[in-house]
């Protein structure tokens, strides 16, 4: 009744709250973990130690190089047709503008096509993009080109609505890219309430201007790390079932939610494993990655580093999207692997989370799961999870103790139990 | 050595594995 011992510790039993109280410790200490930041490089070096003193096996640290992007001092004024500030958030990888900024009238657009229809319109201007919400990652295009498509058509500057279904006046960042040949513009998020604004606004025919200040600024890649720690199998040591979360957040808030949450129930599982003694057939391993935020940018090099054992990885999780009550699994992998998850997921009956549903998948394990290797990922209320997703809200407010140690109970059953059966998952 | 992997055939059927998995409920 392996199943039942771990739920009742983890929900009922002493170790009730304690993902989320070790999160609240690292989040309210340090902050935000930006890539490339002290913070990051700190929460790495407390993590590190944590890990150690929990008496897991063979905690160390992988070094990796990834992206360094400072945000620095940034405004945006409107001028015309009144002065208005606006909230807003460079978007990961912008560059900054002059120190005396760019001033310049206002393109409004609601989509790419609108934009290239009224190409002629843009140059010199700074483009806003006032696109619907239709979810995530069908808007998300918008904060990621945004800047390269209004710099193909002469734009100085874009300011994208924030990808978000939901807004008190909250901007989100993100990452963007872009493209070479193409003018780097400098590109920052605004919030939904203020695009929806200037939409009116130029609907009526009204002239709008807008001065932006950014101190936005890329500097070389710098060093860090994926932080690694295991049970190591009885009978298969070789063999691998991956935990995981990503340990970085952008600038705002606390990151608490994306990803700390992900990232702490993993550590979670391993220790309620730990702590009923359980000792699977094949080795757990946890990994906290560093720059996913850039574009799984650690767990990339992560990859590189260990595909040659790619054969012995059985299964690769990560929670990435929130970690209020989770709805039940999402899984990719063969039909005869999908049955036997649901095997697996009914062991959770007690907690009434069984459903074994489909796109399992993770910014870090994606490449895993292209690769082959069956992979799953949490599903909770993503509606709410985008409410906060990037944005200053991301803070311990948002999390749930209770609903955290649900999340961590679902995590260990399923992890330690295809970590302890006597076949891998099929592929 | 690994009982299953990629190019090879499970060793036991699925009501066996369903068995196992009972197990740990």
């Amino acid at each position: 009744d392996v199943a039942k011992a771990i739920i009742q510790l983890a929900v009922y039993g002493n170790a009730q709250n304690r993902s989320y109280d070790r999160l609240a410790l690292l989040v309210d200490t340090i902050g935000p973990r930006l890539s490339g930041s002290k913070n990051l490089e700190m929460a790495i070096g407390i993590m590190h130690q944590s890990l150690k003193d929990n008496d897991l096996d063979n905690v160390h640290l992988e070094p990796v190089k990834i992206p360094h992007w400072e945000r620095g001092e940034e405004s945006a004024v409107m001028l015309k047709p009144r002065i208005h500030t606006m909230a807003i958030l460079g978007l990961g990888s912008s560059t900054g503008t002059p120190p005396e900024g760019i001033t310049a009238e206002v393109l409004v657009v609601h989509s790419f096509d609108e934009l290239k229809i009224r190409a002629s319109e843009a140059k010199g201007k700074i483009v806003v993009y006032n696109q619907a919400y239709v979810n995530y990652s069908t808007t998300v295009k918008y904060r990621i080109q945004g800047a390269v498509e209004a710099a193909k058509v002469g734009a100085v500057a874009s300011l994208i609505r924030s990808v978000t279904p939901f807004s008190i006046y909250s901007p989100h960042t993100g990452i963007q890219k872009y493209e070479d040949g193409v003018p780097k513009i400098p590109t920052a998020c605004i919030t939904v309430e203020d695009a929806n604004m200037m939409s009116r606004m130029a609907s009526r025919g009204v002239k709008i201007v807008i001065q932006l200040k950014m101190e936005a600024k890329n500097y070389p890649d710098t060093e860090s790390f994926n932080i690694v720690a295991e049970i190591t199998g009885i009978k298969y040591p070789e063999q691998i079932v991956l935990v995981s979360g990503h340990l970085d957040s952008w600038d705002v808030g606390q990151g608490a939610m994306d990803d700390g949450g992900g990232a702490f129930i993993s550590w979670e599982a391993l220790s309620l494993i730990r702590d009923l003694g359980l000792r699977p057939k094949r080795t757990l391993r946890l990994v906290l990655w560093t720059a996913e935020e850039q574009g799984g940018i650690g767990s990339f090099q992560y990859y590189q580093l260990h595909k040659v054992n790619i054969s012995n990885y059985s299964l690769v999780m990560e929670s990435d999207a929130g970690t209020f009550l989770p709805t039940g699994l999402q899984f990719t992998g063969s039909p005869k692997a999908r049955a036997i998850m649901k095997e697996v997921m009914s062991l959770l009956q007690p907690l009434n989370i069984t459903q074994v549903l489909s796109h399992g998948q993770g910014e870090d394990i994606n490449v895993w799961i292209q690769a082959g290797v069956p992979g799953a990922s949490l599903i909770d209320n993503l509606y709410k999870y985008f409410f906060f997703h990037h944005s200053h809200g991301d803070t311990m407010t948002v999390m749930d103790p209770k609903q955290m140690n649900v999340a961590a109970a679902v995590w260990a059953v399923v992890s330690y139990v295809v970590a302890d059966m006597e076949e891998m998952l099929p592929r | 050595k690994a009982i299953y992997r990629h190019d090879m055939v499970s060793q036991r059927t699925f009501q066996e594995i369903q068995k196992e998995i009972a197990r740990y409920g």
